[in-house]
């Protein structure tokens, strides 16, 4: 099964 | 005060077409550098990040810096009853409630005027650090997007394979398979043909294919696109303009 990632995973939230 | 003029309203309404599908409301952040946005899909998964710098407006002023919220429909709305080869400028007061936009016909004198209201859009804003990519690739846009097109009519997944000498694009769904493999080459006489390759680490990726599909949009900006990919991290695809660029930083997928 594949999952779709978020950018939130990656980048900070300012 | 902001007055931003661009020689060609077309282009404006060609960056506003590239990514008006995919979000809806966006903050034009105008400096004296020029006008810069970012604004993120509502899934999370599509960044779109826009950086019109002041060599590509016609003129430019930016006293002081000036935030234009705007709703993309009502904004492409006006930019639809001007003509491609119109001049277009923004003006905006220091802190403006609407934005005044101007069309004007050179050769026949004739001037049309719009406002349209701003709305104060609250939306965080993520921090894109300097990534390090593994994989950079070159090549025509239009290329690009038939691909994207082609290989999404099976699945509504994308893998872009990236090694030393080859690109590999393959989809796999129920009705079947597909790949395109495409190598580098140079075009000499036709630079913006040619397809460019640097690798560090071969990558292999997989991408949602709805939102390749609105990465797409931006190739009327550009004859090329730049890829940047890097192994579990979102991918960079960019359309640089004039001066400036679009920039679209994309999620992967990822195996259970």
């Amino acid at each position: 099964k594949e999952n779709q990632s978020t950018l939130n995973m990656f980048f900070k939230v300012k | 005060m902001l007055e931003a003029k661009f020689t060609e309203a077309g282009l404006f309404k060609r960056i506003i077409d590239s990514f008006r599908d995919c979000v809806q409301l966006i903050n034009f952040n105008c400096s004296e550098k020029g006008i810069a946005a970012q604004a993120v899909d509502d899934s999370r998964v599509l960044l779109v990040s826009l950086s019109i710098n002041v060599e590509a407006f016609e003129e430019f002023r930016a006293d002081r810096n000036i935030v234009l919220g705007c709703d993309l429909t009502n904004l492409s709305k006006i930019l639809r009853c001007g003509n491609n080869s119109d001049n277009l400028t923004l003006i905006a007061e220091d802190s403006p409630d609407s934005i005044l936009i101007l069309f004007e016909d050179t050769k026949r004198d004739r001037v049309s005027e719009y406002s349209l209201k701003l709305m104060e859009i609250e939306t965080d804003f993520l921090e894109i650090s300097d990534m390090k990519y593994e994989s950079y690739i070159t090549m025509p846009s239009a290329d690009f997007a038939k691909t994207v097109r082609d290989l999404s009519q099976l699945s509504d997944s994308i893998n872009i394979l990236v090694t030393k000498d080859t690109i590999k694009f393959a989809a796999e769904g129920d009705i079947g398979s597909g790949s395109i493999v495409v190598k580098p080459f140079t075009d000499l006489d036709h630079p913006e043909n040619s397809i460019k390759v640097t690798i560090e680490k071969p990558v292999d990726l997989r991408f949602g294919a709805k939102y390749l599909n609105d990465i797409i949009k931006g190739a009327s900006l550009s004859d090329t696109i730049t890829i940047k990919l890097s192994e579990e991290a979102p991918a960079l695809f960019q359309f640089d303009i004039s001066s400036g660029n679009l920039q679209f930083y994309l999620a992967p997928k990822f195996d259970e």
